[in-house]
């Protein structure tokens, strides 16, 4: 009494349960489902390894925005100087982390860089910070501890200037989507980075942790209606969560993903690659 | 939501003085979608689905059999609800947040976990709580790789007047060994060993804690866990309960939106409790479990 399921059913079954497992998350995953079962109704495609081939085409063409893997500021001569950037998201998702292996990036690619320690709140944000600026030999930017983050961003930014620094990268404290002051804390760190260049920040940075859930879709929505985010970073994709939820936020806010972080050390960063991302997902 | 989903299932099934399968089934779809939703695990969800399914389709017959001889004592829509709400209540579990703090022994917390979900945070707040509870906590940092995380564990210890033990260029298995030294000289009743943030799948760094485990034998390990975490929150439970045998989870960060699904999930699969709940950055944001409130929670 089973019914007679077809090779067609147990294949979406699998990719069904393949696509959930990788946190795409129910609506995205339903989408994605609806057009291979689309293809197979007519009679487009044939074979599971079809179907499969189908979902990476659609997968890559969703993240493949304009700007994903476009990784270093535009640096040529005469362009924005300093190029600031802004770092924000929840709390422990990577921010400091990926800040101290950009700034090294930007070294090794010849670029002078300030680090902006903006979390005056945690305990020991600042001096993790300085551990960091320490090691890829760049300035640190600090306040005393309680300090308005946004002066010492500020400072920072003002000292980019004053050195004709080619980078600053601001750090600020995590912090949870849903607590509206912590959220006007940060636009307002936003506005006052703005007085001290014009049209700075030149790029926010979203910070994601690929293990989270389905709740990396609201953190992506609060952020960037708080503060327009400009580009995303996804950490900890060494780890066994595959970050799904990814490609749902860059359907529908269409954010591109910048940088992914592969581990804990100074060189783990890599350019995002679309490609990448969706054999992995697929493994 | 779930609550969304609930709504609909109890929707679908309203009015109907007996429910088919087929109703069931189209509930079901509606609270699968849900549980998928709050992040509860593919797997956890097919074997809830399961279950419920077949507990309602036995009421389904029941209530027919019912029907036929003219007596109807409960609407199959409670009947159906009633049968969700247990099987919820069952995956929560029985409450065990105690810990094992015999008295006069000195006895040691580990607190484990993925990069950045609140151990250094949770052991200052256990500290406080213990503190309040008449213990005499003892700090022991063992993260000797993430910058200034010993500067860190220090801070919180300072602002709660706990000592915090560290000394450099020892291993995180000798350093919890003469922690656990220190604090018994200092006379300290519970000691709570702070490590490194690693994957479950980082063998070298897993036999680390197990070496640690070996080195102290704490009483209590705890898995601190972020409420945010979707998927992998299985895979990463039982491969640090199967090397360590945890006493139970905390689980963070749930004064967010995160609908806490893991919860669920590695409650389901390691069988061990949740013990704790972080409700904040502060200090004194720990809260002792309660299915209800995290039940509600996931529920939506
Ligand atoms: N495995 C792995 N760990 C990472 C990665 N990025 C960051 N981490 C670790 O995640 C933990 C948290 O990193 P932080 O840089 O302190 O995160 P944060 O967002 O600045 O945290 P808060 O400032 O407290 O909100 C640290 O243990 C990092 O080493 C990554 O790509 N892979
Ligand atoms: N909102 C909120 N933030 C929390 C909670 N618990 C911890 N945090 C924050 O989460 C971030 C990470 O906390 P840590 O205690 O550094 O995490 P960790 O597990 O020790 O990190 P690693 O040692 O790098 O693995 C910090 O910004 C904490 O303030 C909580 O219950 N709620
Ligand atoms: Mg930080
Ligand atoms: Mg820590």
């Amino acid at each position: 009494l089973g019914g007679g399921r077809t090779l067609d059913d147990s294949v979406l079954a699998d990719l069904e349960e393949l696509l959930f497992t990788a946190d795409i998350g129910v609506k995205t995953a339903t989408a994605l489902l609806e057009m291979v079962r689309a293809k197979v109704r007519a009679r487009a495609l044939a074979d599971p390894a079809q179907l499969k081939q189908a979902l990476k085409v659609e997968i890559t063409r969703i993240l493949a925005l304009d700007g994903a893997a476009a990784a270093l500021p535009p640096f040529a001569p005469g362009q924005v100087r300093p190029w600031v950037v802004m770092v924000v998201g929840v709390n422990g998702s990577g921010k400091t982390t990926t800040i101290g292996k950009l700034a090294a990036k930007l070294k090794d690619a010849g670029h002078s860089v300030v680090l902006g320690a903006g979390d005056t709140f945690r305990a020991a944000a600042g001096e993790q910070l300085e551990v960091w600026a320490g090691r890829v030999g760049a300035p640190v930017v600090r306040g005393k501890n309680g300090a308005d983050p946004a002066s010492v961003c500020f400072e920072a930014v003002q000292q980019g200037v004053t050195t004709k620094a080619d980078v600053v990268l601001c750090d600020t404290a995590g912090r949870l989507h849903t607590k509206a002051p912590l959220m006007e804390e940060l636009k307002k760190v936003k506005r006052v980075i703005a007085k001290a260049v014009p049209g700075a920040p030149h790029e926010v940075l979203l910070v994601l942790d690929s293990t989270n859930g389905q709740n990396a879709i609201a953190q992506a929505r609060q952020f960037h209606e708080a503060l327009q985010v400009t580009g995303l970073a996804l950490t900890k994709l060494d780890g066994t969560a595959k970050g799904g939820v990814i490609i749902g936020i860059c359907d529908e806010l269409k954010l591109p993903v910048r940088w992914v972080g592969v581990g804990e050390t100074v060189a783990d960063l890599k350019a995002f690659s679309p490609a990448e991302f969706v054999e992995a997902l697929f493994e | 939501t779930v609550a969304k989903g609930f709504k609909a299932a109890r929707n679908k099934l309203k009015g109907r003085t007996e429910i088919t399968t087929e109703v069931v089934d189209e509930a079901l779809r509606d609270i699968r979608v849900s549980l998928l939703e709050a992040d509860v695990s593919f797997e956890v969800v097919k074997r809830f689905v399961a279950r419920v399914r077949e507990k309602a389709v036995g009421e389904v017959v029941e209530t027919r059999v019912k029907t036929a001889r003219g007596k109807l004592q409960v609407t199959p829509q409670d009947h159906f609800i009633k049968i969700c709400h247990d099987e919820l209540e069952g995956l929560m579990g029985p409450v065990d947040t105690s810990l094992s703090l015999p008295d006069r022994v000195l006895s040691g917390i580990m607190l484990v976990g993925l990069q950045g979900s609140g151990k250094t945070t949770t052991a200052g707040k256990l500290a406080r709580k213990l503190k309040q509870d008449g213990k005499k906590p003892f700090l022991v940092a063992a993260d000797i790789y993430r910058p200034a995380a010993v500067e860190q564990l220090k801070v919180l210890g300072a602002q709660l007047d706990v000592p915090v033990f560290h000394e450099a260029g020892l291993q995180p298995p000798e350093l919890c060994k003469r922690g656990r030294e220190a604090a018994a000289r200092a006379h300290a009743t519970v000691v709570i060993y702070d490590t490194a943030g690693r994957l479950a799948v980082d063998d070298q760094l897993m036999i680390e804690l197990e070496q640690i485990k070996a080195a102290v034998e704490p009483a209590n390990i705890l898995l601190v866990c972020d409420a945010m975490i979707g998927q992998d929150a299985v895979k990463t439970a039982v491969e640090f309960d199967r090397r360590l045998d945890l006493s139970g989870f905390v689980l963070t960060k749930l004064d967010g939106d995160a609908r806490g699904g893991a919860a669920l999930s590695i409650k389901e699969v390691t069988g061990k409790p949740i013990k704790f709940l972080g409700m904040g950055e502060g200090l004194d944001r720990l809260e002792e479990f309660r299915p209800e409130g995290l039940a509600s929670r996931i529920l939506g």
